[in-house]
């Protein structure tokens, strides 16, 4: 559930894959809780 | 009784699954005219340019867009052979294929949304086999799943 | 009813075998379309058209090429916003799209 994979890399794919991408993205109130709590820009999760 | 019950289920599922496959098919439309009108726009502009645009002012199909504000820090990370690339934003971003790029240029004439000129309903049925035109015509009058 | 019924089901079988068709010669024009070499050479956009598609037009805009059956990962934002590439095919590309 917390993440959405995908493959890329090929001519004209499904649309709607990325669709759901940015609901995902847009729909979160994450940058809205951060705003609130005056946070920092987040530490990277994990580093290659 | 039973087995009319059993039918109507079938029914059901077939007209479920006509609705997604409808939908497969203008998607697979629209992307077969956005391309062909992208191929023919390029065309004309060399044409009339007698030049071909220098590599570092084009992008080749296949591609996907990653688009943000400008206040957003991006932290990358990359392996050294660029097979891997790790993103970190501290705001939001959108994702968008060369699909929707082409789409968003017009080059679909307007189908993926059901809003079609006659003249561009025309250029659109002109670009299909026969076997798709009623399809066209569908889309371009509105009915878009 | 159930005669009504089994006519019903057949005409939609006939609709949806008939979609199928299309479906199976429309990915097949599409996938020679894109592969003939001039078409190929010919499908590009200009950078100026990637600022035309994105509002407002003065953001960053990331262009990524990869390989095909590269894998792309998105966390969800509770955990940040996370993009992974991970290509097994040969490199990717990732640059940014030129202000002017």
């Amino acid at each position: 559930r917390s993440r959405i994979l995908i493959s890329i890399g090929e001519s004209f794919g499904s649309a709607d894959k990325f669709q759901k991408i940015n609901q995902m993205l847009s729909s979160s109130d994450w940058s809205l809780k951060r705003s609130l709590d005056g946070g920092s820009a987040p530490k990277p999760l994990k580093r290659l | 009784a039973q087995e009319c019950e059993d039918l109507k289920a079938e029914r059901q599922r077939r007209q479920e699954r006509i609705k997604q496959k409808q939908s497969q098919l203008q998607e697979l439309i629209v992307q077969q005219i956005a391309f062909k009108n992208l191929v023919q726009r390029n065309r004309e502009v060399e044409q009339q340019s007698k030049r071909s645009p220098s590599a570092n002012t084009i992008i080749q199909l296949p591609f996907i867009i990653i688009n943000t504000s400008k206040k957003t820090i991006i932290d990358c990370s990359i392996s050294n052979d660029k097979f891997e690339y790790l993103f970190n934003f501290d705001s939001m971003f959108e994702i968008h294929d060369d699909v929707e790029v082409l789409k968003r240029l017009g080059l679909a004439l307007g189908l993926e949304s059901g809003r079609c000129s006659a003249e561009q309903m025309k250029i659109a049925t002109s670009l299909v086999s026969k076997a798709l035109q009623p399809y066209v015509t569908e889309m371009a009058q509105g009915s878009v799943n | 009813r159930f005669q009504e019924l089994q006519k019903e089901v057949s005409e939609l079988t006939e609709a949806e075998e008939k979609l199928d068709e299309l479906i199976n010669k429309c990915s097949l024009q599409l996938r020679l379309l894109t592969e003939d070499t001039h078409n190929k050479k010919l499908g590009y956009v200009r950078c100026q058209d990637l600022r035309n598609t994105v509002d407002p037009p003065d953001q960053i805009i990331m262009v990524i090429r990869a390989p095909a059956e590269t894998a792309m990962q998105v966390s969800e934002p509770s955990e940040g916003y996370q993009i992974s590439l991970k290509s097994s095919k040969g490199p990717i590309d990732v640059f940014l799209c030129p202000e002017d």
